[in-house]
Parts: structure tokens; C-alpha cells; sequence
């Protein structure tokens, strides 16, 4: 600072770590977010019996250029990252986008009166992924 | 949608044409493109597809729609509770192979009641469940009939109740009586404490019919009750007075479709995923989770496999 008055003036330690916090832990970046609906809002709740409420979570956020271990992402991610910036702008960058779900049960009332109780394949988001 | 592939980006159509009987604000695939919706709900999970096929107006335009047996009604609630957390995730630890079940009502029935003090209290129901619902996807793994049973006076701790079942075929090409093909007799005993469910395995006996994906299953029961237990006092005695409304009938099914959640699937991806501890391989399950015993051969077996 001495030899050159003009830098950055002097920040607290706390500052630093804040500024520091954010390369460690990047905002905005891809990440699950919590959303939970209940079947009475979309009026279901006549032939859905069970569950109240659904939580199918989604997924927000932008994909860093170098993604890879962290999202568990393939390698075509980083490839196509590599057309959209070198060839063509208009391959679309990568998306974020669920990369693992859960199952839901449901139990529902059937129009001839039998009741219904099934098992879901992929209904609730549980992990993000940039492809 | 899994298969993306087929999904054609038509970049000029912003709504989507539904098809005639949605309701555009039920229909959560508006914001699909054209060629997804056309080519019908193969995409659709069968909830969404479920629920877009019944918005309420198809529900009101509808024929009324048959309310459950309240009993039943509470029956399934409690088979939710057991097979589901809070949340509604199937619950991993019960182990069960069905990952869909069934229940019907009776949709007619003549019931004859006749009381003969010699022959005890004899209840005879012809019934006739309607399986259109079942799908040609979902594989019977179990069929229960299952009598909602409550004794207003408790007059013994135990009751032997003898059953005749049989299975009533109708030939509709000749307007003969329908005729009886197959039948069935047994006898139960069980403790009445508070036992509000009897459960009824007839697993074998509908199986055939089942398997048939016969739509109309008409069934002929007759049940007669008899206080006491036929080993400690072998002579019957004293009929009782059972209230006992005609069985449901219960299906445990495997629904082998892409939109069911298929239990083993996805036990068997965690173990190829190291990031999964390795689960300990659960001994033989009936389909309903009832833990049987693990034989050595099999722990052998697991263990080299």
C-alpha cells in the first residue's frame, strides 16, 4: 500500500473471509431447491386420498464453465461448454437439471370406486446435475 | 420424460394444442412442445396422466362415481401408513415386492341370510367384482378377501367360521343360470380380542381367473361361524351372531410398467454405486414384506454371489 497508494484499501479479516467464501461456495450456482405443493391447492385432493402434501423439489442455477466432479457430470458436459464458447454460440451451454429422483407413493380414489395405492418412479428430485 | 431423443423442439409453437377434453389450466404439459402431446400420454407419469384424464369436470361428467366402503376406505389408509413415510416415500425398510395394490367393493350383491341354530349363523353372498381398473401391466403377486369383522357382543375368545367359495361362470351365450366351475371349502379360526381384519389368501384359487385378465370375477361365499375351537372343544357349539359385510377384494400387483417404481431396480443401481454402503441381502420376503426365514443355502449362495 505504501508503494502504491492507489490499491484496493484494507479490508477486516471478516471481509476476507466473506470474499474469500465466495469462490469456496459460488452463489447462484446449480443446486437443489426445496418446493412443496399440497394436492387441495390444485383442488386433487377429491381422488388423491394420500399423500396431503408433495414435495418434488427442482433444480436452479447456473453451470460453471468447468464442471465435472463436483456435479458428477459427464464429460460430454465440459464438451459441450468447449462448442458453445470455440464453435458455435448457439449449442445452448449446459443446463441444470435433476440427476437422481425418488419414488412417491400414492394412494387415489379409481372412478368405479376401487382405491388405489402405487408406487411412482421418479416423482420428487433429490440430486442436480449440469448436462 | 426420459426420452428426450423424441422430443422435437419446435421453436415457433409457444402453447400447445391439447387435445379436445383438457382443461388448459389442469394440463401441466402446455409448456410441451406440439409433437409430445400428439403423440398421446406415453410420456405423461401415470399420475400426471391419471390426473389430466380426471379434471374436475370429467369427474362431475362422469357416471356418479361409486364411494368406497369406509371401511375400506380405512383399511387402505392404514396400508399407506405402514408402506409410506410422511412424505410419501415408499418406505425401504418394509421389503415388499408389490408396488401396487387394489382394492375392489363388491359392485352387487344378494346376500341370503338365514339363521338355523343347528347350522349356526350362515351367511351366503354371491359377489361380483369388476377388474377393469387392472392393467395388463400389473401382475397378480396376491388376492386376499378381506372381511372388515366386528362382533357387537363378544360371546367367545375364539371363532371357527367355515367358508365356501366358489367361482360362478357366466355363459352369456345361452341364457342358462351361471354354473359354478371351480370351488373351494376351508375353515378359519382365529381369536376375536380386537381383530377388526380378516384376511383370506385365495391366491391360488383366483389365479387362474386372474392371470385371464378376466374383467368380471363372480364369486359365490358362504360362510357359516360357530363359537369355540374345533381342537380344544370338538363338538361346535352355539352359533353367534357375526356382523359380516361382504368381503372387498384385495390385489397385491407388480406393475412392471416404466412410470412404476420398481423397488429391486433401484436396490440393485445403489449396490453398482459405491457411494451406497452395501445393503445386507434381505432374506426371502413374501410379496406383501412378511420376512420369512433365510435359509443357509441362501446366505451361502448371496455370500458367493
Amino acid at each position: 500500500r505504501e508503494e502504491n497508494p492507489k490499491a484496493a484499501p484494507a479490508t477486516s479479516p471478516s471481509n476476507l473471509s466473506e470474499y474469500f467464501k465466495q469462490f469456496l461456495f459460488p452463489q447462484n450456482e446449480c443446486e437443489l431447491h426445496n418446493f412443496r405443493l399440497s394436492f387441495s391447492q390444485l383442488k386433487w385432493d377429491k381422488w388423491i386420498i394420500a399423500p396431503h402434501r408433495y414435495s418434488p423439489q427442482y433444480c436452479k442455477g447456473d453451470c460453471p464453465r468447468v464442471v465435472g466432479h463436483r456435479y458428477g457430470s459427464p464429460v460430454h458436459t465440459m464438451v459441450q461448454n468447449i462448442i458453445y464458447e470455440k464453435l458455435d454460440s448457439s449449442v445452448p451451454r449446459p443446463s441444470c437439471v435433476p440427476a437422481e429422483y425418488s419414488p412417491l407413493s400414492v394412494l387415489t380414489l379409481e372412478p368405479d370406486g376401487s382405491i388405489l395405492y402405487k408406487e411412482y418412479e421418479d416423482m420428487i428430485a433429490t440430486k442436480c446435475t449440469c448436462r | 420424460p426420459h426420452s428426450r431423443a423424441r422430443v422435437t423442439s419446435d421453436k415457433s409453437s409457444g402453447a400447445v394444442a391439447a387435445p379436445e377434453d383438457i382443461t388448459s389450466e389442469l394440463n401441466p404439459l402446455l409448456w410441451l412442445p406440439k409433437g409430445v402431446v400428439s403423440r398421446g400420454y406415453g410420456l405423461l407419469p401415470p399420475l400426471l396422466k391419471v390426473l389430466s384424464d380426471r379434471g374436475p369436470q370429467s369427474w362431475e361428467s362422469q357416471v356418479p362415481r361409486l364411494q368406497p366402503d369406509s371401511r375400506a376406505l380405512r383399511y387402505m389408509k392404514r396400508l399407506y401408513k405402514m408402506s409410506a413415510t410422511k412424505e410419501g416415500i415408499p418406505k425401504a425398510s418394509r421389503g415388499h415386492l408389490y408396488n401396487t395394490v387394489r382394492l375392489f367393493t363388491p359392485c352387487s350383491e344378494c346376500q341370503h341370510h338365514h339363521r338355523d341354530p343347528r347350522e349356526g349363523d350362515v351367511h351366503s353372498v354371491d359377489l361380483l367384482f369388476n377388474l377393469d381398473r387392472v392393467t395388463t401391466l400389473e401382475h397378480l403377486l396376491k388376492s386376499v378377501l378381506l372381511y372388515s369383522f366386528d362382533t357387537s357382543v363378544p360371546t367367545s375368545p375364539s371363532i371357527t367360521c367355515l367358508c365356501h367359495l366358489s367361482v360362478k361362470e357366466h355363459d352369456f351365450s345361452s341364457q342358462v343360470c351361471p354354473s359354478v366351475s371351480h370351488s373351494i371349502a376351508f375353515s378359519l379360526h382365529f381369536e376375536v380380542g380386537r381383530r377388526k381384519w380378516v384376511e383370506i389368501d385365495v391366491t391360488s384359487f383366483l389365479q387362474p381367473l386372474i392371470a385371464t385378465h378376466r374383467r368380471n370375477i363372480h364369486l359365490a361365499v358362504n360362510v357359516t361361524c360357530l363359537m369355540g375351537d374345533p381342537q380344544h372343544s370338538p363338538r361346535l357349539a352355539n352359533p353367534i351372531h357375526v356382523a359380516l359385510v361382504p368381503p372387498s377384494l384385495l390385489l397385491y400387483l407388480n406393475d412392471t410398467s416404466e412410470q412404476a417404481y420398481h423397488r429391486w431396480n433401484s436396490l440393485r443401481h445403489r449396490r453398482k454405486s459405491p457411494a451406497w454402503p452395501r445393503q445386507s441381502n434381505s432374506p426371502h420376503v413374501e410379496p406383501t414384506g412378511d420376512r420369512g426365514t433365510e435359509n443357509s443355502q441362501g446366505k451361502r449362495a448371496s455370500r458367493r454371489r
